[in-house]
């Protein structure tokens, strides 16, 4: 990527990254779509042997054989038996019966999270830089697991089987599905084997916001990433002819448009369909659109293909209208012709124009890349929130990393629209989505991990959470780009990735095989459940009172019930109790406990209040205690809890929620 | 009979096969055929869970279900990108 290393903090002088011998020693899975081995962000320039370790394979198929792979990609395998018995032998025609990417995600995805540097990166022009991974001397695993008919459980698990006998050291998987119990979840149980066995794994929270309840890979052993924007955008400037101008964003690269104006319409008013303002193939009339400037609502359809609807409709350009649901979110496309994707509040003033004017003309321009947007990060409105809706008593997502028009590797085999008209070849794209984030945290886990190679996945992602930041520099909130109000605990977990911060996190909450078994008996689960997830033989104490809260958890997610709920009443008080513990992981110090809570209705107690370590790894234990006045269903609060020795700040985000 | 048949990952409980089978793939074909003598495996799992994959009637799934050793029989589930 480009940019995202610096908006990190990355190859700062300060920084302080682990030695180049070890992060070449760590290997990052992706779970994808595949890789494009050609593409200068796979050179293994400067890259030793491969690691001891590895014991994966470079496996030969249409269009890849076993050159394909070198000292940077390592491995790269296809696992595509569940994906034929659904929809029958693969068309060869149509996509790669070998690792190769037909699509592109999978590439992008990979060089995020481990690309090597490449100079002079762009898509035509736009997010000009160097472009590398986040962990640039790391290893790429790709495993293609996803195909033009979708990613197949059976697929995936083969995948993961094989990456965890392979000995990656990162699972990166920018994929989901629907939310179910960990024990009927494919991925969580992978995940849950991979965790077990050393392996940090990454997932995308999913692109189902602003909408509540949306997350995906939801499992506490599963790092849950969800998606913020750079401080870059990419202006499409919009002059209406009452001398009114507006910006958008856009990537489009030909021919501009004349400065003279040119007549504008909407959508829904040249189309004979009641869905014609989507600009859906085949709903709009050549006659009233062509030779001007039309305004498509975003929805339903891909954002490149109403453009291309237009174009062949023989309109001249689009304006791309925002709607409720997105907000002021803005997303760059490399549109087929001139356009600009406008925020609600524009779009709702252009369309003012074209409605009130008898004859409305507007104009388009590029205003190429601009770095330094403020504020930044904001939240992205697809970005999937909680409450967690299978263990609302966990926080996800787990945090948030850059997921917005990011630039990244690109396959040779589609245009960056994926459309198949679109006949332009690029080496590197700008798309959007938590698939983007994901790779970002894999990278930074893997830099991690190469530092402190002793550290568990937990610690690593206790690392990643506990520095992670949630606030501007005014002290407000990460605002949510979907309302243009603060966000909260619910759509960035513990805030922001903070990569070198996480590289000395002071301390860690840590956990272990045995504290996600305790997790599980406090989900009553059975001895036979445990086993599906766990592959061990354990039965809960039903002597033993086991609690969700107990759950060593960078983060704090509190149930309370209302009034009318078990146990309630009105003005009836209710109190939970969690316990957290707290490792070493720097050098002797005292740390001192700092709460803020923007929640009266709850007290909070935390005891001890200081925790003093003396030797590395040492252990300290801590009690909160919240005791909440009953509130009506559907009440949030929310505080923060940090620990601090004057050096290290470890902050974790507590979301109370009454149902 | 075919067009029924839609594909379940298959979970075992390992430490219930028979001392009498050579290695647990014997054991896993051996199940698998105790339902459907037609079905084959698309994947035998051995790192992460062990099991297989295979494609089942429903009928068949249930009945597999019931069998001992037998800890899950999930239908497979079509994961998106992101």
């Amino acid at each position: 990527t480009t940019h995202s290393p610096e908006f990190l903090g990355l190859g700062k002088s300060d920084a302080v990254p682990p030695a180049s011998a070890s992060i070449s020693e760590v290997i990052v899975g992706v779970l994808d779509t595949g890789v494009w081995p050609e593409i200068k962000s796979f050179d293994d320039t400067g890259l030793g042997p491969i690691p001891s370790t590895w014991k994966g394979t470079c496996e030969v198929g249409k269009n890849f054989n076993s050159s394909s792979c070198n000292r940077k990609l390592i491995g790269a395998q296809y696992f595509s038996k569940g994906y034929e018995a659904a929809f029958g032998p693969i068309d060869e025609t149509m996509e790669s019966k070998s690792p190769r990417d037909d699509d592109g995600h999978g590439t992008h995805t990979a060089t995020t999270a481990a690309g090597s540097a490449v100079s002079g990166a762009s898509l035509f022009g736009y997010a000009l830089g160097t472009a590398r991974g986040m962990a640039t001397q790391a290893r790429v695993a790709a495993y293609k697991v996803c195909w033009l008919g979708g990613c197949f459980s059976s697929d995936i698990l083969a995948a993961m089987e094989k990456a965890v006998a392979d000995g990656v050291n990162v699972i990166s998987m920018s994929i989901g599905g629907g939310i179910s119990d960990y024990n009927r979840d494919t991925v969580a149980i992978g995940a849950f084997r991979a965790v077990a066995q050393g392996i940090l794994v990454s997932c995308s929270a999913g692109n189902g916001g602003p909408s509540a309840g949306s997350l995906t890979n939801v499992a506490p052993w599963i790092t849950t990433v969800g998606a913020g924007t750079l401080d870059r955008d990419f202006p499409a400037y919009v002059s209406l002819g009452n001398g009114k101008n507006y910006s958008g964003i856009s990537l489009y690269s030909g021919k501009p448009l004349s400065d003279s104006l040119l007549p504008l319409v909407y959508a829904g008013n040249v189309s004979n369909s009641t869905s014609g303002n989507l600009c859906m193939p085949g709903t709009l009339v050549p006659s009233q659109v062509a030779g001007k400037i039309v305004i498509c609502d975003r929805g339903l359809n891909s954002r490149v293909q109403k453009g291309m609807v237009v174009r062949d409709s023989g309109g001249l350009g689009m304006i791309l209208a925002n709607t409720e649901l997105y907000g002021e979110e803005l997303v760059a496309d490399a549109h087929l012709l001139p356009a600009s994707t406008v925020g609600q509040r524009t779009a709702d003033a252009i369309k003012n124009y074209a409605f009130s004017d008898p004859k409305p003309t507007a104009t388009i321009a590029s205003g190429g890349t601009k770095l330094g947007v403020e504020p930044s990060p904001v939240l992205a409105a697809f970005s999937s929130r909680g409450p967690n809706l299978v263990t609302p008593e966990v926080l996800k997502p787990d945090l948030i990393a850059p997921g917005v028009n990011i630039l990244a590797g690109w396959t040779g085999a589609v245009g960056p629209t994926g459309l198949t008209s679109d006949k332009r070849h690029v080496s590197f794209n700008i798309i959007s989505g938590t698939s983007m984030s994901c790779p970002h945290v894999s990278g930074l886990a893997a830099l991690i991990k190469a530092a402190h190679q002793d550290w568990s996945p937990a610690a690593i992602k206790s690392a990643l959470m506990t520095t992670a930041y949630a606030t501007y520099k005014n002290g407000e909130n990460i605002l949510d780009v979907a309302t243009g109000q603060p966000s909260t605990p619910f759509d960035f977990g513990a805030g922001h990735v903070n990569p070198v911060a996480a590289l000395d996190p002071g301390l860690v909450y840590d956990a272990s095989v045995d504290d996600y078994i305790n997790f599980f008996c406090a989900l009553n689960y059975s001895a036979s459940d445990i086993k599906q997830i766990a592959n061990k033989d354990f039965t809960c104490d039903s002597s033993k009172k086991y609690s969700l809260g107990d759950l060593n958890y960078p983060s704090f997610s509190v149930s309370l019930q209302t009034a009318s709920g078990k146990g309630g009443g009105a003005g009836v008080k209710s109190t939970v109790k969690y316990t957290r513990t707290l490792t070493n992981v720097g050098a002797p110090a005292t740390y001192k406990l700092s709460m803020t809570s923007k929640t009266p209705s709850v007290k909070i107690l935390v005891e001890p209040e200081s925790l003093s370590f003396s030797k590395e790894y040492e252990k300290k234990t801590y009690t909160v205690t919240f005791t909440a006045t009953s509130m009506p269903s559907g009440t949030n609060g929310f505080a923060h809890l940090e620990w601090s020795d004057g050096k290290h700040v470890v902050g974790s985000p507590i979301a109370f929620s009454w149902t | 009979s075919q067009q029924t048949k839609k594909t379940f990952i298959v979970h075992m409980d390992m430490s219930k096969m028979a001392a009498t089978y050579e290695d647990h793939f014997q054991w896993y074909d051996s199940s698998l055929k105790s339902v459907s003598e037609s079905a084959d495996m698309l994947y035998a799992y051995n790192n992460i869970i062990h099991g297989f994959s295979t494609r089942l009637t429903p009928e068949e799934a249930e009945l597999l279900e019931k069998q001992p050793g037998i800890l899950s029989v999930l239908p497979e589930m079509i994961y998106k990108l992101h």
